[in-house]
């Protein structure tokens, strides 16, 4: 369902470049579950966002459900992640103005769902992650893990089949983070596609596949058999 | 050196009450080193806020160095912290078009050092965090363990007595977040104050003191005799 083949991905800054990936070779099968580790700087992130259609390489292919997006302009791009794909970012990325509620909506005024069933299906996926109570707030008045919470429940509620979550837990304690990782496992079972970044490796190796990057290379690829 | 005596804080939102610290009495000596744990939402980064005097508390009483800051102004806040204090935001709070070099030059503006001076000690600060080569970048630039380090340069830069630290290592793995751990130490036996907050228990377990907060009170706190 995921195809990489010799991708690379550099950011010139002045004089200095630096290479962000530095040629990956990776296929991910429709269902699976991976968890990607690596050090700081690594290229997790980098190789999360070009997975999830956020961004093209600099060199190399990436197929996705069969689609190149290599070279896709935005809209081409906007469009792949609107229909497939859920995605957890780093930093949240939650609009500050906007209520909790509002936000989890988002993706639905893209995908032209009714109001009706936007709020009924933002609230489901705000109670999922035990923040029901918190719907009308905005961001500022959340905690980190708080936010980070409703960016999860924004990915999530398009029930996406390919879903990218960048460090999900990493702002939570270990009793919510572990809820979070039972509900990804959940989805896993009914069929998604997961991809998790963690620079935890007790979480990574909770996941059926674990990729290990470093210096933007994968090191190992493999299948933890306990899992 | 640090005092607080049955401090609340409230938050009002709308028909909403939300009292994120309960009645919080806590006293921490010249040259401790002490980690906050607690789950997502329990009140960590409000405690820290009013320690670090970006806040003052809906009631109590907050004594920094037998200074009474409970019902300080902007200015008498902002002045306690220049002077004193370090803090690293759970959120980094790095302004997005500086560079990392001044970023972490911010706080001796504010000091009023000389501008070579500023240059001198910000590049050691940086290059202490194991990023001397991306002094010249922007923190848009950075990966999210990079700006972290960042954030810790900058607390760093004007040897505060006093260091306040918000789940400085969420997103670091863990050789890079050891090496951050270890300067941490290091301070403290240069005789630093040093409070940390955390959700990892591994990391609490390091600290000699360990304050357990839940639901906005302070339901544990003793010494690690091990740490
Ligand atoms: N826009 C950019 N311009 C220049 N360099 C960049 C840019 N984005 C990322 N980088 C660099 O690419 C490298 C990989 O970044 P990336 O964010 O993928 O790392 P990461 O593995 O996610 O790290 P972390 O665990 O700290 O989040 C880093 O050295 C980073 O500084
Ligand atoms: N400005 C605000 N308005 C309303 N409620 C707030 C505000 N700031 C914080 N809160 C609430 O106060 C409570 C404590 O928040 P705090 O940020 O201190 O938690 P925390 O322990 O740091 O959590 P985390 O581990 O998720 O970062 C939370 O329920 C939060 O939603
Ligand atoms: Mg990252
Ligand atoms: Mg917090």
């Amino acid at each position: 369902i995921i195809e990489l083949t010799d991708v690379f991905k550099r950011y010139r800054v002045g004089e200095q470049e630096i290479v962000a990936l530095n040629g990956i070779n990776l296929s991910i099968d429709q269902g699976e579950y991976a968890a990607i580790i690596g050090p700081s700087g690594s290229g997790k992130s980098t190789l999360m966002h070009l997975l999830g259609c956020l961004d093209t390489p600099t060199s190399g292919r990436v197929l996705i459900q069969g689609n190149d997006v290599s070279t896709a302009d935005a809209n081409r791009l906007s469009e792949m992640r609107n229909s497939h794909i859920g995605f957890v970012f780093q930093s949240f990325n939650l609009l500050p103005k906007l209520s909790v509620l509002q936000n989890v909506e988002l993706p639905m005024i893209y995908a032209g769902v009714s109001s009706r069933e936007r709020r009924e299906r933002a609230l489901a996926s705000i109670e999922r992650v035990g923040l029901a109570d918190r719907a009308g707030n905005t961001p500022l008045q959340l905690s980190g893990g708080q936010m980070q919470r409703v960016a999860i429940a924004r990915a999530l509620v398009n029930s996406p089949r390919i879903i990218f979550a960048d460090e999900p837990t990493g702002n939570l304690d270990s009793k919510t983070g572990a809820a979070i990782l039972a509900l990804f496992r959940e989805l896993s079972q009914q069929g998604s596609t997961i991809v998790l970044v963690t620079h935890d490796d007790k979480i990574a190796a909770q996941t059926p596949r674990r990729i290990e990057i470093k210096d933007g290379r994968i090191v190992q690829d493999f299948f933890n058999p306990d899992a």
